[in-house]
This record gives structure tokens, sequence and C-alpha cells, in this order.
């Protein structure tokens, strides 16, 4: 569903130039389960942007579900982001001045699902991520994993057929972090596509197939046997 | 150094009560390499932001260096957070207007040190946490893991002798990661402090005690010896 090719992407600071991406070619299946790994400053958040259509490559091809990403209008895109991609920022990105719970309710504002239907959805994942008790806080009245589960929950609330999760489990102890691991397992049972970045070779593991970054290009991209 | 007894926290928010610490007595000697785990919202950045004076507990003593912190003026407070404490923040907490090399310098600046003593000194420790060519980048104009380690150095760059550090490496890859543990452990070698909230357990084998909360409380407290 997704085939990217010689992907780059360069950040123009003044007279630098950044090349945080050096060409990347990259296929991924329907309902596969991605893990993307790599040190930090390898380019792995500029490249999950580019799949979650939130930022624009310097060049390359991104063909989505067989349409050139390119050839499409900002219409166009604002759809497949909202209504096919649920994206988990590695900083959360969440509305400061909105509680957890306007902060996951906002896809299906978007998507425009009536305010009945909306809120028995929203109650549905902000329990699933285990913060009932914490729906009317704002982020500044939350801990880091709760932010961030928030961030999840938002991410998963309108259905998307592809969950790209930028570091899900930075701010997580080891129970909780399973808690959500195990959450986007039942995701993906159901037939969705997860591609996720993590620094965590124990969260790797409940993936499919590990892509390695460095310095701006794929190292190594291997399938294997999840736990 | 620091001594704790009975101290609680709690949020009052509109007419809800969160019971964000519930009553922890702590002792922690010169020279200790301590670790703060525990599941997430079970109060370790509470904590954190009150051992570093930050914030004030709802009650309870809080003794530093035989000295009674509530008997301090703001003066005396903010000389301690700025000559004695050196504290890295979960979300990072940098100005975003400012540039990594900015950032870093501003507790030199607040110390009243020289500009020219200034400018060895920040880029030493830049140089230490690996972010030489990134010092001129503003904070959305760095990795999430390369904004954490301008958090890293700030905490670092005024020579403290007590280092809070709030999940340090909560968004690096295992080989940064290990640098900064490095790091981090020839600071205690100096004879400093260093007390570290972390959810991941490989991390917490560096130091020498851990303290688990839960639910507020102090769960458990046992030394260790570390890898
Ligand atoms: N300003 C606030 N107002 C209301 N509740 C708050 C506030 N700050 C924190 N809390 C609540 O207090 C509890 C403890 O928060 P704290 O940030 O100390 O947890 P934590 O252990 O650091 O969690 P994490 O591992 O997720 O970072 C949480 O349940 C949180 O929702
Ligand atoms: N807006 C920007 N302007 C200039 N450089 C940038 C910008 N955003 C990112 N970079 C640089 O591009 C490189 C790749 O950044 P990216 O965020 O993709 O890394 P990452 O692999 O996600 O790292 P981390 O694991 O630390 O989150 C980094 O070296 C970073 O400094
Ligand atoms: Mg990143
Ligand atoms: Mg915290």
């Amino acid at each position: 569903i997704i085939r990217i090719q010689g992907i780059t992407k360069i950040y123009q600071l003044g007279d630098e130039e950044v090349h945080a991406l050096r060409g990347i070619d990259l296929e991924i299946n329907q309902n596969e389960y991605l893990a993307i790994m790599g040190p930090s400053g390898s380019g792995k958040s500029t490249l999950m942007h580019i799949l979650g259509c939130l930022d624009v490559p310097t060049s390359g091809l991104y063909d989505f579900e067989g349409r050139n990403i390119a050839e499409m209008d900002g219409n166009e895109l604002a759809e497949i982001r909202n209504q096919k991609i649920g994206f988990v920022f590695q900083n959360f990105n969440l509305l400061s001045q909105s509680s957890a719970y306007e902060n996951v309710e906002l896809p299906l504002v978007y998507a425009g699902m009536s305010s009945g239907k909306r809120s028995n959805r929203v109650m549905e994942v902000i329990n699933q991520v285990g913060l009932t008790d914490r729906a009317d806080h704002k982020p500044n009245q939350l801990s880091g994993g709760q932010r961030q589960r928030v961030a999840i929950a938002r991410a998963m609330v309108n259905k998307p057929s592809i969950i790209l999760a930028d570091e899900p489990t930075g701010n997580l102890d080891s129970k909780t972090s399973y808690e959500i691991m195990k959450l986007i397992k039942d995701i993906h049972d159901l037939g969705n596509t997860i591609i996720m970045v993590t620094h965590e070779e124990d969260i790797a593991r409940f993936c499919h197939r590990i892509v390695r970054l460095r310095d701006g290009v794929i190292l190594s991209d291997t399938k294997q046997v999840p736990e």
C-alpha cells in the first residue's frame, strides 16, 4: 500500500544543509507490522513525517495505495491523514489548552462524526489506554506517560487502517508499555498496518520486520518472527 | 545531604483532588547514585520537582544540607537551584526561540560567569553529548533525542553537585544512551550525587540504589551493586 523510492530530505538552515534522508526505498504492504530503528538523529522521525503525509520529501516518489502523493491536492492529503492514518508524535503534539478528552475527540470532529457517537468512541479509547479518571485533565495536569497515552488514544480513535507511532513507549514503565503493545497488537490483528519507531529492542520484538536507519540511509531491512 | 519526611503532594483540580505523593520518607547521602522507578503516574516527576526545589510539597519536611527548605526565601532557593542542582526535565523544557548553545549557556549567565569562560564551557558539554554540529539549531530543528541531550548538557554545564535527571534516555537509542550513562558515571565518580528517574531496567543497572514508587508511596528501597 505504501511504496517510496529515492526519498531524500534536506533541511536548509541558513547556508547549512542537513541531509536527513539520503535516498530511501521502502515498500510496505497491507497488515505489515514494521519497526524503524536507528541512532538518534538518523532520520527516523523525518521518514515518519513523510510517510504520514505531514511533510514533503525534497525528492523521490511516494505512492500511496497506487496514487502518487505528489499529484494530490491539499484536500486529498488532509483526507488521507484524517481517515487512513493515525499518527503518534514523538513529542505528543497535544493542544495545551484542551483536556485529554478534547484532544482525543479532535479527529472525530474533523471526520464529521455526530457528538453522541463521538463521546462513546472517545471514552472507549481513553479507557483502553488506562486514562478513564484523567479525561478532563489538560496536558500540564498529566504525567509524561499519561500525555503519551493521550497521543496514542488520539491516533487510534478514528480507526485508521495505518498507525504511525514515533517512540510510543518512550515515557512508559514496562507494565504500561506492555499494555499499549497489546492494544497495538489487537489493532494489527484486525488487519491494520503498524509502522513504529522505537529504540527499545524488547518493544521491537513485537514487530514482524525491522528497518534500521543510519545517517539517512537504510542499513538493513529484515523480516523476523515476532514474540 | 537530602532528607525528606512525610512529604505529600495534592493537586487541586476544581473539586477533584489528586494525591500524587502520599507520605514519602527518603534520605540521600553525598555521592549516592539513585534510580527512582515506578508505573506511569506513580509520582516520580512530582517527587523530582520537590527534590529539585522547583515545587513545594503540600506537607512534610525537606532538609537540604542541614537547612529546612521551608524556611528559605526565594533567593536562597534560586541559588540552590542554580549552583547546586542540575535538572533534566522529562519534557526537556528548552527555550524554543533559542539555539542549543543559548539553552545550554543559560545557567552560566545566571551564575554570572564571564562570556569568554562561558563559551569554552558550553562547547565542552555540547561536545560531550555529541551535538557539536548542532549547536546553532533551535529545538524544532533538532531530533527528539538531540533535544534531550541539549537538556542534559544544560543540567551539567554549571558543574552542580547534584544531578536530577527525569527519564534522560527516553528518546535515545542504546548506543547514545550508553554514551550518556558513561558521562553521568564520570560525573558521579567526581563525587557528585545522581538521582535519576528511568523506566528502563538496563539503565537502572548503572545505579547503586533503586527506589520504587507506586501510587505516591515508596514500595521498596534497595541497594544494589551496579554493573
Ligand atoms: N498539575 C497537575 N494537576 C493535576 N494532576 C496532576 C498534575 N501534575 C501531575 N498530576 C497527576 O499526578 C500524578 C503523578 O504525576 P507524575 O508526573 O509525578 O507521575 P510520573 O510517575 O512522573 O509518571 P510518568 O512515568 O508517566 O512520567 C498523575 O496521575 C498525574 O495525572
Ligand atoms: N527543521 C529542521 N531543521 C534542520 N535540521 C533538522 C530539522 N529537523 C530535523 N533536523 C535534523 O535532521 C536529522 C534527523 O532528524 P530526525 O528527527 O529525523 O532524527 P531521529 O532519527 O528521529 O532522531 P531521534 O531518535 O533523536 O528522535 C537530525 O540530525 C536533526 O538535527
Ligand atoms: Mg525522532
Ligand atoms: Mg514523569
